[in-house]
C-alpha cells in the first residue's frame, strides 16, 4: 500500500 | 499504529493546541510566522485530498479534518482578530521558493503520475521546509516566547517521531515509502538547532535566546 488509495499515516 | 506513530500524531495535536493557547491567553500572535502558517494550511489541504475519496479509520479521518481546520482558523485568525499583533516585516522569507522548490520535487521525485499523488508528494516536500520561515523570524529576533518553544518543539517531534515510526514499520512490516523518509529526515536536520537551544534552554526553564 505505498500510493494513493492505501494511505494510513496522517 | 504504533507507539511512535501515535505519540507522534498526540505531539502534532498538542503542537496546534499550545498555538491556539498562545494565541488566546496573549491576545497576540505576535512571535508567530504567518507565512508558516499559511504553509501548513496548504500542506495539510493538499495532503488530505483523499478525505472523501478513501476512508482509514475514524480516528484518520477526524485527525485530517482537525489539522484542516485548525490551521485554516489559525490563517484566518491571524488576518483578522490578530493582524494587529504581529509583524509582517519580520516575516520576510520568500515563501515562493518553497511553493515552486515543493512543486519541482513532487514532479521529479513520485510514486505516480496521478491527480492525489502529486498533491500528496507536494505536501510531503512541503512540509519538510514549511517551518523556515518561523525558524528565520526567530534567527532575526533572537528569542521566542516559552510558549512558542513549546509549540515548535511538539511540531518538531511529531516528524521527528515520524521517522522512527517509518523505520519500525520497515523493520516490523516490511512497509516503506522513501519519500516521506527523506522530507521527515530534511525536516529533522532543519530542525537540529532549535532542538538544540530548546533542550539546552528552554528545559532548564530560561528563555529561548539564541547566542
Amino acid at each position: 500500500a505505498a500510493v494513493a488509495g492505501g494511505k494510513d499515516e496522517l | 499504529m504504533n507507539v511512535f506513530r501515535l505519540v507522534a500524531d498526540l505531539m502534532h495535536l498538542a503542537s496546534i493546541l499550545i498555538l491556539l493557547l498562545k494565541i488566546r491567553k496573549t491576545r497576540s500572535a505576535a512571535g508567530i510566522s504567518f507565512k508558516s502558517q499559511l504553509l501548513y494550511l496548504i500542506v495539510f489541504v493538499t495532503r488530505y485530498l483523499d478525505l472523501f475519496t478513501h476512508w482509514v479509520s475514524l480516528y484518520n479521518t477526524a485527525m485530517k479534518v482537525f489539522f484542516i481546520a485548525s490551521s485554516g482558523y489559525i490563517v484566518y485568525q491571524m488576518q483578522r482578530r490578530y493582524r494587529a499583533t504581529w509583524d509582517p516585516a519580520l516575516d520576510t522569507f520568500r515563501i515562493e521558493f518553497l511553493l515552486g522548490g515543493a512543486a519541482v520535487m513532487s514532479l521529479i521525485f513520485h510514486t505516480k503520475f496521478t491527480f492525489l499523488e502529486l498533491f500528496w508528494t507536494y505536501s510531503i516536500w512541503l512540509e519538510a521546509v514549511a517551518i523556515l520561515p518561523q525558524l528565520f523570524q526567530m534567527s532575526r529576533t533572537g528569542e521566542a516566547e516559552t510558549i512558542t518553544a513549546h509549540y515548535l518543539f511538539a511540531l518538531g517531534a511529531y516528524r521527528g517521531l515520524y521517522v522512527v515510526n517509518w523505520i519500525y514499520r520497515y523493520a516490523t512490516e516490511g512497509y516503506w515509502e522513501w519519500i516521506p523518509f527523506l522530507a521527515g529526515m530534511v525536516q529533522t536536520v532543519l530542525y537540529a538547532d532549535f532542538f538544540y537551544v530548546y533542550f539546552s534552554r528552554v528545559m532548564r526553564g530560561k528563555k529561548f535566546e539564541l547566542p
